[in-house]
């Protein structure tokens, strides 16, 4: 069964899988261990003892490189694999992770497990034009003011749902190893509980591509003390699982997303819409605007009526407005002799044959007025009666009238008999 | 008793060229 339909047919409110969009994913990164080999060593804690174990990162090596595919490949915490960081890439030197979801997502969550000690500061963005243009989704830092000018913490009203906050929490330095980043989009903001009706969170929670930051290492302050060289071998950005949960975003229209003939993802629309998000009407289902599907209703997109005779509408708000929001659809282009908003009468010269019904495609015959005996060609839209000169008759005007006769004068064709 | 089709040809057109429909 089609989950964008109930039982009996009628159209319902239909959504993608809650799904991890950046799986298998190809991350695109700034900086990589590797290239040339280099030394990078581990850092571990036992009481007030710290102690360093060192290795090699090795592109070229499978065993000893820690490329970025290693993001985004299966996250299995018996055997994690990690995404590596050239070492000491201290500030204003930024190292930045961008994916791309390749179409519009409604993100619900951004998580970044570290193999590395977490960062002091960072920033995930979120961009909804294919990388264009980036907004802050979310800052993290030791120190927000100083960092990013912002307040630590700030509360979230519903005047500024939509701007990033930054926190202080999940940056601290431990564990060394294991620690979590997890952004949620919509935790603390006041319309989540009604995201149906909130077309600022629903804007909110959109991405087509999502980019970390990281600002700022954390350091044990030795990196320029007896032998810094070792010290700076420990310091580095070290990722083993990045994931973006969230939704294909089809706007309540597509229960999945699938691939189009070029590779691009797109929602498979149902309930009449089209588009890559079903973020509009399907041509020739103009008779109200489009709307988002809500738990309530699925506002699928009407066809216009045009009773069989056009191919093409149009919507109109005023008329719309008028119908009292029901009807907005005007058809462009009736055919077979048909005029209106609908179709729904026959164009000037001809009349409707009422054994045909409106859908006919002959419901409309021509008048076939009289050129000399008819003082017009349009004849009565439902009898079909053309406008007769004086001492004509017939339905089109053909015919002398009794008591008249044919004259000369195509002016007055038809004379009394004296 | 009604009259016969208006003959076209019983009628003069020497004014009314014009009006005259296409044969």
């Amino acid at each position: 069964p089609d989950p964008c339909y109930d039982e009996t047919g009628n159209p319902r409110r239909c959504i993608p899988d809650f799904v991890n969009s950046a799986f298998g994913k190809e991350v695109r990164v700034s900086s990589t261990c590797g290239k040339p080999p280099s030394r990078y060593c581990v850092v571990a804690e036992k009481g007030d003892q710290r102690s360093r174990t060192c290795h090699v990162c090795d592109s070229t090596d499978p065993k000893k490189g820690r490329p970025p595919a290693f993001l985004t490949d299966l996250n299995n915490p018996h055997n994690l694999t990690c995404w590596q960081s050239e070492s000491y890439p201290q500030a204003p030197q930024n190292v930045t992770l961008t994916l791309s979801l390749g179409k519009k997502f409604e993100v619900t969550y951004v998580s970044l497990q570290f193999c590395s000690p977490r960062p002091e500061s960072m920033v995930i963005y979120k961009s909804m034009d294919y990388g264009k243009a980036w907004v802050p989704f979310q800052f993290y830092s030791t120190q927000c003011r100083k960092m990013f000018g912002k307040a630590n913490k700030a509360p979230i009203t519903k005047q500024n749902e939509q701007e990033a906050i930054c926190t202080d929490s999940h940056t601290d330095m431990h564990p060394l190893t294991g620690g979590l980043i997890a952004f949620s989009t919509l935790d603390g903001r006041p319309s989540a509980h009604d995201f149906d009706n909130s077309p600022v969170l629903q804007d909110w929670v959109t991405a087509t591509d999502i980019k970390v930051v990281f600002s700022r290492l954390h350091t044990f302050g030795d990196e320029n003390e007896d032998d810094p060289e070792l010290a700076r071998e420990s310091y580095y950005y070290a990722v083993s699982d990045l994931q973006v949960g969230g939704r294909c975003k089809c706007n309540g229209h597509a229960s999945r997303c699938i691939r189009d003939r070029d590779g691009h993802l797109v929602c498979d629309c149902k309930h009449h819409t089209a588009g890559p998000e079903c973020d509009r009407c399907k041509p020739f289902h103009y008779d109200r605007p489009w709307q988002r599907a809500t738990a309530r209703e699925a506002n699928e997109c009407v066809a216009c009526n045009c009773n069989l005779h056009a191919r093409r509408c149009r919507f109109n708000m005023e008329l719309f407005k008028l119908s009292g929001r029901k009807s907005g659809g005007v058809c462009l282009n009736c055919r077979h002799n048909t005029a209106g908003r609908h179709c729904h009468y026959c164009k000037e010269g001809y009349y409707r044959d009422m054994t045909k019904p409106i859908t006919h495609r002959k419901a409309c015959k021509a008048c076939d007025c009289h050129p000399v005996g008819a003082a017009g060609k349009t004849c009565n839209q439902t009898t079909g009666q053309c406008p007769c000169k004086d001492g004509v008759t017939g339905i089109t005007c053909n015919r002398c009238a009794k008591g008249y006769q044919q004259s000369r004068s195509p002016i007055a064709p038809c004379i009394k008999i004296p | 008793e009604v009259n016969p089709t208006l003959d076209m040809t019983l009628f003069d057109w020497t004014d009314y060229e014009d009006l005259k429909p296409e044969s």
